[in-house]
């Protein structure tokens, strides 16, 4: 289902973003 | 008190993006995010459609802090 596989891959860069402001904002890489 | 922790977290990330203290995020405030987080134009332009569940092009609180709680709790339930 490709609809699914796009949902996943967003997750994914929605992880992607907010692991990148919580290290932003700790300071750990 | 979790709660409350996660409530400031919330509004601390909200307002790194929204810089100018709007009280919503636009498409071009997630693209200034470029340089300082390590995602890509693209990624960031895919971040905010993610999150604009309405499709209104303005990203509220409520919008970022539902897809911060899926990000920390797992997928939408459906």
């Amino acid at each position: 289902d490709p609809n699914m596989k796009g949902a996943a891959a967003n997750e994914g860069v929605l992880a992607n973003f907010f692991n990148s402001l919580l290290s932003k904002k700790t300071g750990s890489p | 008190r979790g709660h409350r922790t996660m409530l400031e977290k919330t509004q601390d990330f909200f307002q790194t993006c929204d810089i100018e203290d709007k009280g919503f995020i636009t498409r071009r405030d997630m693209q200034r995010l470029h340089g300082e987080l390590p995602l890509s134009a693209e990624e960031l332009e895919n971040v905010f459609d993610t999150l604009d569940s309405d499709g209104n092009g303005y990203l509220t609180l409520e919008e970022f802090s539902l897809g911060f709680s899926e990000f920390l709790f797992g997928r939408r339930i459906s």
